[in-house]
């Protein structure tokens, strides 16, 4: 099964 | 003092309608150019990003930028008291903002109703959403989209798009069985909406939930076409663009074994 990633993985604050 | 009146009401109960199994509370940002709205559902795997033109409402009136937090659901409570016909206008005093007024007044305007929204603080993250250059960008019919997630969530909880230069396919694969839809280019020019269209960079294969997709064609009665947006290794991007703006969803990958 594949890893569910966040979307903070990939997008940081600003 | 803010002011926005929308004559197309039934556009902001839709919105709203569309983002609201996925956020619980939220900041609307109201600048001079417009409304716009950031948010994560609560695990973070999702992200909705919302905007709305200035020149999409008549009048607008927007002296100095500010947020206005609002619990989406009681918004959407308040929403059901407008009537579809209804010209919707939001007020709100921008330096004290504590309460959102909301105007419904229908077509013949002999009936006219007015509510006042509690605000929140909501100090939330504000995420930088970079510019991207996807490797597959596909348009296809929103309605098209929403019923392959809804088809595909028979078989799996998750799906896998790949995406080629003359074809996008989903592939489903849970206990029962497999379940995959593969849909080519059209060359329909008399019916645009109808039309799917490929632009590939490079060929692109992912897996995303599909509960999460799912939750995102709300917002199909907001456009005929949808965009999907992928790229390796990247959120996914699913954009209803409409004539005052737009509503974008993003939903991380599912990657690794």
């Amino acid at each position: 099964l594949k890893k569910q990633h966040k979307i903070t993985d990939f997008y940081s604050e600003e | 003092m803010f002011e926005a009146r929308l004559t197309q009401g039934a556009l902001l109960k839709r919105l709203l309608d569309s983002v609201k199994e996925l956020v619980t509370d939220a900041n609307f940002d109201c600048s001079e150019t417009g409304i716009s709205l950031q948010a994560m559902d609560n695990s973070h795997v999702a992200l909705v990003s919302l905007s709305l033109r200035a020149e999409g409402f008549n009048p607008y009136r927007c002296d100095r930028g500010f947020s206005l937090g609002v619990n989406l659901n009681s918004l959407n409570k308040i929403m059901k008291c407008a009537g579809n016909e209804d010209v919707i206008t939001l007020k709100a005093d921008d330096s004290s903002a504590d309460s959102l007024c909301l105007l419904f007044e229908n077509s013949s305007n002999e009936r006219v109703s007015e509510y006042e929204l509690k605000l929140m603080d909501i100090d939330q993250e504000h995420l930088s959403i970079p510019e991207t250059d996807y490797d597959a960008t596909v348009m296809m019919p929103s309605a098209e989209f929403q019923r392959i997630c809804r088809d595909l969530m028979v078989v799996s909880e998750s799906v896998t798009i790949d995406v080629s230069k003359d074809e996008i396919k989903f592939t489903a694969e849970g206990e029962l069985g497999t379940g995959n839809v593969k849909l080519k280019p059209t060359s329909t020019i008399d019916k645009p909406e109808e039309s799917i269209t490929i632009e590939l960079g490079q060929t692109v294969s992912l897996q995303f939930s599909l509960k999460y997709l799912s939750n995102f064609t709300r917002g199909t009665p907001l456009s005929d076409q949808v965009m999907l947006c992928l790229s390796d290794n990247m959120p996914l991007l699913v954009e209803y663009k409409m004539d005052i703006g737009y509503i974008r969803y993003y939903l991380a990958p599912k990657v690794g074994d």
